[in-house]
């Protein structure tokens, strides 16, 4: 609740048609109430956050709805981002031997 | 450094959109496709190479958990070129399979893989003379994501945090007045050109400018300078076929 009227920028009732064509438009259902509520909030809250990325940004970027807004920022990262590069490259284990250029 | 370069515009030498659905393989995707670009560059030929191969086959062993770029150059380097997609298509399944790189012919090899300066100037140069390379970023802001030119500060999208690796395929610079009345409206907003990165990422062709995406150049957004990592095809020429479409 705390989510839905603190975040929501449209209307609730607004919302949940917006919610609802994300549904269509990405295919997405949910197994129960529990986690469509859930779900909802969710992508409200992800809205609010597109819309303060769209006032941060300096370039021309445009925040909004994508295939990830019914996600948590920790569901997006352990789903896509890889384990985080090192601060510096690990030295080779091995040389790779030369070899006559254009070889297989 | 041309003013503009867009290897999509140059025939068969940018694959379509990947999508690596719930299988954490930028890496791997981003770096096949590095190779395949300068493949067809250098040699002129189209060549589809195997993602699967760079999972089952790293030396980490992690397939879908995760990994480096420079892991799957290793990869190719270890079992002498990389097979086709056809041959050893992505799967995308959670466990790495075992490695079956020595079953198939490879239709691609490297020579080496090498790290360029992190100076957005000489990367531009370096990718309109040579073809895409591999960028490693911190991926924070691609969630929301929709369309336009992201220019980030450090505060906004740490450039040390890089999490995500792209391939690198083009710069240009968006004339100002070209953002929708909104934008424009907007205080913070530029009023005048943006030069721009072009990335391709790999989360299909539904999200961001047709899977595409496109960053500000010049400030290190988003740590794009990290890690811009390429691999070697065949003999340096003194003359490419073809340069990169303006």
């Amino acid at each position: 609740d705390y989510l839905l009227t603190k975040d929501a920028g449209p209307r609730p009732l607004e919302l949940k048609e917006v919610f609802k064509l994300f549904q269509i438009q990405f295919n997405r259902s949910y197994s129960n109430p529990a986690e469509y509520t859930r779900r909802l909030a969710i992508f409200a809250h992800n809205l609010a956050q597109a819309q303060r990325l769209q006032q941060e940004d300096l370039g021309t970027a445009e925040f909004g709805e994508t295939p990830f807004s019914d996600l948590t920022e920790e569901e997006f990262g352990q789903l896509y981002g890889h384990q985080r590069a090192p601060e510096r490259i690990p030295n080779m284990a091995k040389k790779v031997e030369s070899q006559e250029w254009g070889e297989s | 450094v041309p003013p503009t370069c867009d290897w999509r515009k140059a025939k068969n030498i940018i694959s379509s959109i990947k999508n690596q659905e719930k299988c954490r393989c930028c890496w791997a995707m981003a770096a096949a496709d590095n190779i395949q670009a300068l493949w067809r560059i250098k040699h002129q030929k189209f060549v589809d190479v195997s993602v699967q191969e760079l999972l089952d086959c790293d030396r980490c062993g992690n397939g879908c958990k995760g990994g480096f770029v420079w892991d799957a150059y290793i990869t190719v380097l270890n079992y002498s070129g990389l097979a086709s997609e056809q041959d050893y298509p992505f799967q995308g399944h959670q466990k790495p399979h075992r490695c079956l790189a020595k079953k198939y012919k490879k239709v691609a090899w490297i020579q080496d893989f090498t790290m360029l300066s992190r100076n957005e100037q000489a990367i531009a140069r370096y990718l309109a003379v040579h073809g895409p390379i591999t960028v490693t970023i911190n991926m924070k802001l691609l969630k929301d994501y929709q369309k336009g030119v992201i220019k980030a500060t450090p505060s906004s999208c740490d450039p040390q945090h890089v999490d995500h690796s792209v391939l690198l395929v083009g710069f240009g610079k968006e004339k100002a007045g070209m953002q929708t009345g909104t934008v424009l409206s907007h205080p913070r907003k530029p009023r005048r050109s943006t030069p721009f990165w072009i990335l391709k990422n790999s989360w299909g062709d539904g999200w961001g400018e047709k899977g595409y995406f496109r960053l500000y150049r010049g400030n290190n957004t988003c740590g794009i300078t990290k890690y811009p990592i390429t691999a070697l095809v065949s003999l340096p020429v003194k003359k490419l076929p073809i340069s990169c479409p303006p």
